[in-house]
């Protein structure tokens, strides 16, 4: 069975992703 | 027959902030079991299971793997179900129950929307399609 997913929104991707899609 | 999973690289630290969640380090490979539009990604590392950010994921057959939905400038009408304070400069400040449109349904669960002449990131777990009632 699967579980729920966190009640709170997932994180922003991590800032050096960020920075690579700019 | 048996389930083939997609493999996924970690490409940064995650560390779990309760208890549903799966903590992973970059470089792990997890497989995905289930992807959740509101960006959680249901995954498996080892012997362990829990939800990881999409944002944190990246296909191991290379990025050019896109399942990103095109924008749509029209805008596609939600409402927000929840008051949602910005904490990065890019991302909008609303309250529950107002109307917006959503331009481009990112994987990661934060969306673009617009709301008048502001546009920016929202997250999709506080996004109701109009006209529909909660699950």
């Amino acid at each position: 069975t699967i579980k729920r997913p966190p009640e709170n929104p997932p994180p922003r991707p991590p800032a050096e992703v960020r920075r690579k899609q700019v | 027959g048996p389930i083939i999973l997609q493999s996924y690289r970690v490409i940064a630290d995650f560390e779990k902030n309760s208890k549903s969640e799966l903590a992973a380090k970059n470089g792990d490979v997890v497989e995905v079991v289930e992807k959740s539009e509101n960006g959680w990604w249901f995954c498996q590392l080892r012997n362990k299971r829990g939800w990881m950010p999409a944002a944190y994921l990246e296909p191991l057959d290379g990025p050019d793997e896109s399942e990103e939905q095109d924008p749509n400038y029209e805008g596609d009408l939600h409402i927000t179900t929840k008051d949602y304070t910005g904490e990065l400069d890019d991302e909008l400040n609303l309250k529950e129950g107002e109307n917006v449109e959503v331009i481009h349904k990112l994987l990661d669960g934060w969306w673009v929307v617009r709301k008048g002449s502001i546009t920016g990131y929202f997250p999709a777990m506080y996004l109701q399609k109009s006209g529909e009632t909660a699950p």
